[in-house]
Order: structure tokens, then C-alpha cells, then sequence
């Protein structure tokens, strides 16, 4: 454990409270792609089977079951207790056209050809594609609410801290993991874009909309 | 050198 791994952990929790509390105040989901929340538990369980042949610590088994659950009960509150609020004509990114490949790309290239190997390479594909449909679903309606960009940020800043991490462990641990990393830098990179707004326009107490 | 065993990270 390093700082930036635990900065990193701490903005992505950071990240999925905001969305369960914005979703909770407002009584509503407006905005947010329940697609990628799916994705985004797709991610957590294939990711965390662990939890039952492993034990690591206490802090990365408390996390790990708090990612699962309240992802789970934002998934309930999008497609159950919010229903109505949920915006599914602009949550139209065909999920399945990253889910079907991925899943492909992670039975192919693995560091090892086991079921829990190939369900943790999955899990890391599909979180650098995993946010797709939500920023599809802001492009396409063109706003965000300032509440859900912190949530974006959170989440992109999450993955970027990873990275630091990674250099560090490198340097220091001499360890490496080159599926991660890939990874973990393409989904960095997919943020890259909001970052640039989220600079210039909602930290200038702006709210966001993109260019047509 | 990657512990394919244990995974640390989240």
C-alpha cells in the first residue's frame, strides 16, 4: 500500500457515494446510465470472487464488499426504486458490443488460463470500457448535472492515481501487471476528455454542456 | 513477476 493506491481507492469510493447520494436526495436518476452501472457490477462480481478462496487484509475485504453492495443498491434505485426517473431512451450505447469482445479478448489474452484468471481479466477489460454509456448518454443529451461530473471525476481520477501507483510499485517492488496497466490506461485515457471540461467549466461554478 | 494467486490491489 502506497498513497497514490490509497488515494486512488479513496476517490473511487468517494466516486460511488456521491452517484447513491445524488440518486438518494433527488429522488431521482435522471442523467445517470444505468447501463454502465451494470457494467460496473458486471465488474465488482466477476472481479471480487476472491473474497472467498483469499484473504488479503481487512481493509481490501471491507472495500471490496462495500464496491459490490452499493453499486448493487444504485442498480436497485435505477431500475426499481427510481424507475421512472430513469432516462433510458438517451441510455442507448449497445452495451453488449463491449461486454461479447471483451469477454472474448479476456479467454484469449491472460496471464493464466484458469476460470478466476479469465473472470479478473474480463473484470479489467470491461472497467476501461465500463463508463461508456454514461459519457455516450451525456453527449447525446449534452448536459450533466455538476453533481454528476464530481462523480465522473471522481471515478477518472480514481484509475489515473492507479497509474502513480503502478510507476511507484515498479520502482520500488520491481511489480508490475501489464493487463492492469494497459488497462487501467485506456480507461484513463477515456476520461481525458471530461477532465479538460471539468476544468474549465465546472470548477468555474459553470454548469456543463458539451459542444453539439 | 506477477502473484497470480493473490491480487492486492481493488
Amino acid at each position: 500500500m502506497n498513497i497514490f493506491r490509497l488515494a486512488g481507492d479513496i476517490s473511487h469510493l468517494l466516486a460511488i457515494f456521491i452517484l447513491l447520494i445524488k440518486i438518494w436526495r433527488s429522488r431521482s436518476c435522471a442523467g445517470i446510465s444505468g447501463k454502465s452501472q451494470v457494467l460496473f457490477g458486471m465488474v465488482f462480481l466477476t472481479r471480487y470472487l476472491d473474497l472467498f478462496t483469499s484473504f488479503i487484509s481487512v481493509y481490501n475485504t471491507v472495500m471490496k464488499v462495500i464496491f459490490i453492495l452499493a453499486t448493487l443498491v444504485t442498480i436497485y434505485l435505477v431500475f426499481f426504486k427510481f424507475r421512472a426517473t430513469y432516462d433510458s431512451n438517451n441510455d442507448t450505447f449497445r452495451a453488449e458490443l463491449l461486454v461479447i469482445p471483451i469477454a472474448g479478448l479476456a479467454v484469449l489474452v491472460n496471464h493464466e488460463f484458469s476460470l478466476f484468471e479469465i473472470l479478473w481479466t474480463f473484470s479489467i477489460y470491461l472497467e476501461s470500457v465500463s463508463i461508456m454509456p454514461q459519457l455516450y448518454m451525456i453527449s447525446k443529451t449534452g448536459e450533466a448535472e455538476t453533481i454528476t461530473s464530481h462523480y465522473l471525476f471522481a471515478l477518472g481520477l480514481y484509475r489515473g492515481l492507479y497509474i502513480v501507483n503502478w510507476v511507484w510499485r515498479y520502482y520500488t517492488e520491481q511489480f508490475y501487471d501489464w493487463i492492469a496497466i494497459v488497462a487501467g490506461v485506456v480507461q484513463t485515457l477515456l476520461y481525458c476528455d471530461f477532465f479538460y471540461l471539468y476544468i474549465t467549466k465546472v470548477i468555474k461554478g459553470k454548469e456543463m454542456s458539451l459542444p453539439a | 513477476w506477477i502473484n497470480r494467486q493473490i491480487k492486492d490491489e481493488l
